[in-house]
């Protein structure tokens, strides 16, 4: 049955939409069948591998509203790899939640395709309202992408809070995945010092593969490209395809 | 009497503190009397000029909760530039200021030092709520940071539409000051797209002066220093130099 990752945070431009996209590409090159699921109103996961911004009857607002899934999944050029896009009309149900508030009706529309999927990942808007509190309440484990800068620190206390009142709440099965260190900048000590940081809070927390800050992954998302499918060869590639092995790697041995 | 300046960009990390703290302080060294005012619960200009969160009797909130201004700005290790940090009590004021919209409350609490300082410039949130929506109601222009990524055009439509609800309701002064561009990589052709798709969607709109992405600007926040201060030769510092010259210039043929 496939495991449901969510990424999370905050905080906005870390990096969620770009490890979703290329985690989900790099699980699917190493033979994992891969559902990317957009749950931002803002659509990058969607806009990032060409696919155009989808109205209310598609997409994630329609999974939403009850459309059965499988009319709604879209072939990406990464065979292995499908997407569900999303466009603004899911910024409709951070109300349309919270008056009643709903948190599981996106693990239950997932639920008929939970036996196709080894994976299904899930990109969720900068914020902790209802949109990101269904996909907490779906997920099994959580990705916290967590670049490697000053101001990025801040944000973890509030968000490890969250994680504990979702697990204390409607989802006690979810697990912190780990933690994976982005934009790593190679030519100073500013990454070396945050991630000391990091690891030193969140001890055995932290991914052992860290992303570099690399052009690529910027340039990617503009031709409507996984960065592996853009420049194979390049650093933003080759360390997400080593974050998939490390995943899988990890998840043999839980 | 003092121009105010507010940043505004709802999607985050896209360099607002980094342009708050460093037009600040490169005002300041221009001989400029400088006034910034920390209005995200983050606290991030606040830090990242090396004082510590206020709590709720300093900052602010205590601003907005009627505390007379004269008391709460601090010095900074720049001449000219004094601050009013920032903490997490101000994030309660979101809710507040809802239920009874108030939208005035920031720009009658700073008329009291209006005719001090030259500029008054403003730190908010990522986000269009209620702190944001009382920083735009008490400034004159608006500075739009925009990095030369794919992604970051996508919010430039709703914020204009924010702006204009503000010039049509509480502001009518309200103009938009500019859109700076920033984090520009030099080595890539994506920062000259970028660039050039936003200078045609905003003729005239667009500052001549871009700053390109440089690790002194990420690195000057954790030293609790302007990039000036820390690295005054590096492109980051000089970027912001010339970014202030360019607005003092513009300013005298208003
Ligand atoms: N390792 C990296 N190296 C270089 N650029 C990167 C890297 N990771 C992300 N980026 C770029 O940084 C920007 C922000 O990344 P991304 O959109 O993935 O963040 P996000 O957390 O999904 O943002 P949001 O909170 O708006 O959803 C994008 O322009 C992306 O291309
Ligand atoms: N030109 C630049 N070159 C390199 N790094 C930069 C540049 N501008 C900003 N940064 C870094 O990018 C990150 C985001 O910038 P900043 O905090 O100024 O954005 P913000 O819009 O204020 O974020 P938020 O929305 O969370 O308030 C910070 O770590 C900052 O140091
Ligand atoms: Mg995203
Ligand atoms: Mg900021």
């Amino acid at each position: 049955t496939a495991k449901i990752l969510a990424l999370a945070n905050q905080k906005g431009g870390v990096g969620k939409t770009t490890t979703a996209i290329n985690l989900a590409a790099s699980l699917a090159m190493l033979e994992k069948l891969v559902l990317l699921v957009d749950f931002d109103p803002q659509g990058h996961s969607t806009t990032g591998l060409g696919f155009p911004k989808p109205d209310h009857r598609a997409g994630a607002f329609a999974l939403m509203k009850g459309a059965p899934v499988h009319a709604l999944m879209l072939q990406t050029e990464v065979p292995n790899l499908q997407v569900i896009p999303a466009g603004k009309d899911l910024a409709q149900l951070e109300f349309e939640l919270y008056e009643l508030p709903q948190l599981q009706v996106l693990r239950d529309s997932l639920r008929p395709v939970m036996d196709y999927y080894e994976y299904i990942i899930i990109d969720p808007p900068p914020s902790l309202g209802m949109i990101t509190l269904n996909a907490l309440t779906a997920a099994d484990e959580v990705i916290v992408p967590m670049p490697c800068e000053f101001f990025a620190l801040d944000g973890l206390a509030e968000l490890m809070e969250t994680l504990h009142r979702i697990q204390g709440g409607p989802n006690p099965r979810l697990q912190l995945g780990g933690i994976l260190l982005t934009m790593a900048e190679e030519r100073t000590n500013l990454g070396a010092a945050v991630a000391q940081e990091v690891r030193q809070a969140f001890p055995g927390k932290v991914f052992q593969t860290m992303i570099p800050r690399n052009i690529r992954l910027a340039e990617a998302p503009s031709h409507g490209k996984p960065v592996a499918f853009y420049d194979l060869k390049s650093k933003g590639a080759q360390s997400y395809l080593s974050f998939a092995r490390e995943w899988i790697e990890r998840d043999k041995h839980q």
